[in-house]
């Protein structure tokens, strides 16, 4: 029997390798779950006087390293995300450009999203580092996923205003007062952001 | 569950009543910089239990009340209403809707009220639990926040899935 | 006789509140230089026991506490930045959107490059908040520092491409190999971005 | 004084040597994202002596070192040079040019040269000090780094202003 946690993490790492193909094509990523390893606690031994080995290193020391080497105290237990663009080769998430970053910031989100959805997300100028291409894919699945929630998308690009069902048009007037109005925007059989494929 | 509408009053850039009716589907809220997008986002946050200030860009948590002008006074209350439309959802056993109400004043004191009725944000946030909408609202991402996601730890993007599980 | 650091300080603080008014049409700004006051230490006194003033609080205290209210060792030395936008009550920095932010930093590093120029300056995706017309006053003044240091601009946005003398695209090959191409752009007398009033 | 050319071999996605010549006015870098412009960011700030590898995203300094890919190996070794162009400066005294540059192996060896000679870093820092790039090339601003100018505390932008000074 599966924790809740198991089966939305099992769901939500499926969704990742899915949607990182989608984002960026030809490459691939996963998430993976680091177990919790135990704490390396210092234990005072009667060790050689020469001897340098650390004294309470079990197999899974690595693995501790790995997970949080800047952090001892760390039992390793979390999410690691690996993402390979295409053509590349698997290296630091940190090296990633920022526009990547971004992508698989969402695709991350994305994932958990499907496994269990909130009934709305608010993403404000989460495509400011997108390029067009990326923001396309990026308005893709937010086209595809808004029959599972609602998803209120605030932005200053023309682009993304092509996927909206209802604008918000907000202006600034005198006395700095916010002002709103609103627009349905009728969506075409043909929609250039919605693949004829199903999705 | 969906958001239905919005109503706020007295905060950041919307010092007299806005109310903002939203649908199912997509919402693209639009303007030049600076013009109150973001604010929005801020009220959905603040009315939904925000502890901190600086989550919504303040540094005291009365710096979300509408400062004044030209021509315009500042106010003495922020006031920011939340509906959201719970039909077919587990949460709505007794209602259709959900309204989540918060509000502050210049000297600190402020309150929630759920449907209508004075409660303690430990209310407010178990009706949210009920709801899928977790403490940490990970269902909101702000401006500048997509690539925290990418270098938090690991241990945070389980607390993450944690959440939404 | 004044320092170096002041002389520098003078010059930014006058090309920091015109930069404003290029960057918020109708706004204001100003840089304020902190004094350093003198650290609050607290001295044991023979003070009467139900009084509840502050032992040692000179005068300077309140400027002290509002330079740095979350850090007691601060001495409160430093340079504040107020801005105004049109129309609006003078806040904290910290509510301002994020485009006005980008617009706030960058007339800062441009009031310090006025006042003593670096040879070069790499900019890399500095316009990423900013909607079209804020996108066209920055690379106004880009154009129009562009006599006093070279500018190197990182963008993946085309507009910012128009303010270029030369353009280097950038490509990725396989292998996850960077391939560069540049080409010298033809600069019209008629300037769209260069208003035509010396600047 | 501007920068005049820059050469990368063995550098994050540039693994064969590169070379680019830059003229004085407004030079644009553009291109998809992931193609390479800021890994060109990174070279000058990385040749010109930046210290924390996380400064140019890596986590141990030897991340910049081309690690591979599609039908191609690793390279063992990262170099940049980057030549400035110092007609007319204070710092010209002797040359028209001044050339830094810089390498670093898998093994953490690295070396610096200033006008084909080896130096320490500190002569570097000291070249660029007398060139105005101080010490913190506040003159280089890296992606989503521009907000924090703003977001600093008053001593920190002091600090800016007293290194240009
Ligand atoms: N308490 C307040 N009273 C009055 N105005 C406020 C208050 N708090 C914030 N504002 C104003 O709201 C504006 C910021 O609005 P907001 O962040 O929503 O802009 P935005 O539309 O998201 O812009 P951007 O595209 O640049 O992100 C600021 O100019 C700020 O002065
Ligand atoms: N040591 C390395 N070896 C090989 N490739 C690397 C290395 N370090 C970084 N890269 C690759 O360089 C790419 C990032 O390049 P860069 O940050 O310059 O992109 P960019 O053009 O600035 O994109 P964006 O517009 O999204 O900011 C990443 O895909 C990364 O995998
Ligand atoms: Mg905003
Ligand atoms: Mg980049």
């Amino acid at each position: 029997i599966r924790t809740l946690f198991e089966q939305t993490f099992d769901a939500a790492q499926d969704n990742f390798s899915e949607l990182i193909e989608h984002l960026f094509p030809g490459g691939r990523g996963r998430l993976r779950l680091l177990e919790p390893t135990p704490k390396l606690v210092p234990v005072p031994m009667a060790t050689a006087p020469d001897s340098d080995a650390p004294a309470a290193a079990p197999a899974a020391a690595t693995e501790a390293d790995e997970a949080d080497p800047d952090e001892p105290g760390d039992d390793g237990a979390g999410i690691e995300i690996e993402v390979t663009p295409a053509g590349k080769a698997s290296r630091r998430l940190s090296l990633l450009s920022g526009g990547e970053k971004s992508l698989v910031a969402l695709a991350f989100v994305f994932s958990v999203f499907l496994a269990r959805p909130s009934p709305f997300y608010i993403l404000d100028e989460v495509e400011a580092a997108l390029d067009d291409a990326n923001i396309d894919r990026f308005l893709q699945l937010v086209r595809r996923f808004s029959d599972r929630a609602q998803f209120v998308v605030v932005t200053h690009q023309k682009r993304t205003m092509d996927a909206a069902d209802v604008l918000y048009g907000v202006t600034m007037g005198s006395g700095g007062i916010s002002k709103v109005i609103s627009r349905r925007l009728p969506r075409s059989e043909q929609d250039p952001l919605e693949p004829t494929a199903a999705a | 569950m969906h958001l239905k509408s919005i109503s706020i009053k007295g905060f950041k850039s919307f010092p007299d009543r806005m109310n903002l009716v939203f649908s199912p589907g997509v919402s693209v809220i639009v303007g030049p910089n600076g013009c109150g997008k973001s604010n929005i986002t801020d009220a959905v946050l603040w009315a939904l239990g925000e502890q901190s200030p600086t989550t919504v860009r303040g540094s005291t948590m009365q710096d979300v009340i509408y400062n004044g002008g030209a021509g315009q006074k500042p106010r003495r209350e922020a006031e920011v209403e939340v509906v959201l439309d719970a039909t077919g959802s587990a949460a709505a056993e007794q209602f259709a809707e959900i309204s989540i109400r918060r509000t502050l004043d210049r000297d600190g004191h402020g309150s929630y009220h759920l449907n209508g009725a004075r409660c303690r944000l430990a209310d407010v946030i178990e009706t949210l639990a009920d709801a899928n909408l977790g403490g940490d609202m990970h269902s909101v991402i702000g401006q500048g926040k997509v690539e925290s996601i990418v270098l938090s730890k690991p241990r945070e993007r389980r607390l993450l899935v944690e959440e939404a599980a």
